[in-house]
């Protein structure tokens, strides 16, 4: 199974 | 006072439909250099990045930054009332709590106006820094929407390898499995039907179907697509809007648990 990221993993909240 | 006119007006109800099914509310931002918008979809997997840019407006007019707060689904029922052929002008005041869309037969003989209420929308924004992706691919759109299409009647996600030897889409589910290769060709008659592959490193990220498929609905704005993708990075989608602009998909990758 895989598992979804979110945006938030990723880039911050600005 | 904001007055934007758009002679293509066509190009923003393209725009709305490839956006409406993926976020429901969002803030339009009118700055000098342009009219933008950056919206999530409501589990924060997918990003939508519009850039309308001022020069490609007939008139444009923004006297102060301004942010207006929109229900897409409602902006987009009030677009398809304009004729695909019309002049298209966004006006708002400062301060207003409405903007108003006012269409424009080409012939200039019918002219309307619809009002929409504007609404407080308190959206996330992200910062997205600048990246030098491992591999940028460039394809034709209608080329991308058809495999998306046909792999998601096999599986709901997506692996999506770009090699020296061209750029592969899996997938896998109940019924069996299936790939599809694109390899790199140039096209002397039209470069639209070119697909052209620029890789530093080799990469290969997992996609869940469902929402690169919401992105093709822009596949009217633009002949290609880009897709540009780093190791352990969201992939971002990108099409061309003819000269004035782009509307960018960003999407995270799946991981092995």
């Amino acid at each position: 199974m895989s598992q979804q990221q979110s945006l938030f993993s990723f880039y911050s909240r600005g | 006072m904001l007055e934007l006119r758009l002679v293509q007006g066509s190009l923003l109800k393209k725009v709305l439909d490839a956006i409406k099914d993926l976020v429901t509310d969002a803030n339009f931002d009118c700055s000098e250099s342009g009219f933008s918008l950056q919206a999530m979809d409501s589990s924060h997997v997918a990003l939508v990045a519009l850039l309308l840019r001022s020069d490609g407006f007939e008139h444009y007019r923004c006297d102060r930054n301004l942010s207006m707060g929109m229900n897409l689904t409602n902006m987009s029922k009030m677009l398809k009332c304009a004729g695909n052929d019309d002049i298209i002008t966004i006006k708002a005041d400062d301060g207003g709590d409405s903007v108003t869309f006012m269409f424009e037969s080409p012939s200039q003989d019918k002219v309307s106006d619809f009002e929409m209420k504007l609404m407080d929308i308190d959206s996330e924004h992200l910062g997205i820094p600048e990246t030098e992706y491992h591999a940028i691919v460039k394809m034709p759109s209608a080329e991308f929407a058809r495999i998306c299409r046909d792999l998601s009647t096999i599986g709901d996600t997506v692996v999506i390898s770009v090699s020296k030897d061209g750029v592969k889409f899996s997938t896998s589910g109940d019924i069996g499995s299936a790939n599809v290769v694109c390899r790199q060709n140039n096209s002397v008659d039209n470069k639209d039907n070119e697909t052209v592959i620029e890789m530093n490193e080799p990469v290969s990220l997992t996609f869940a179907l469902r929402y690169l498929n919401s992105f093709t609905k822009a596949t009217t704005l633009s002949n290609t697509v880009t897709l540009s993708m780093s190791k352990e990075l969201p992939v971002v989608v990108e099409y061309k809007i003819a000269e004035i602009g782009h509307i960018r998909f960003y999407l995270a990758p799946k991981i092995e648990d």
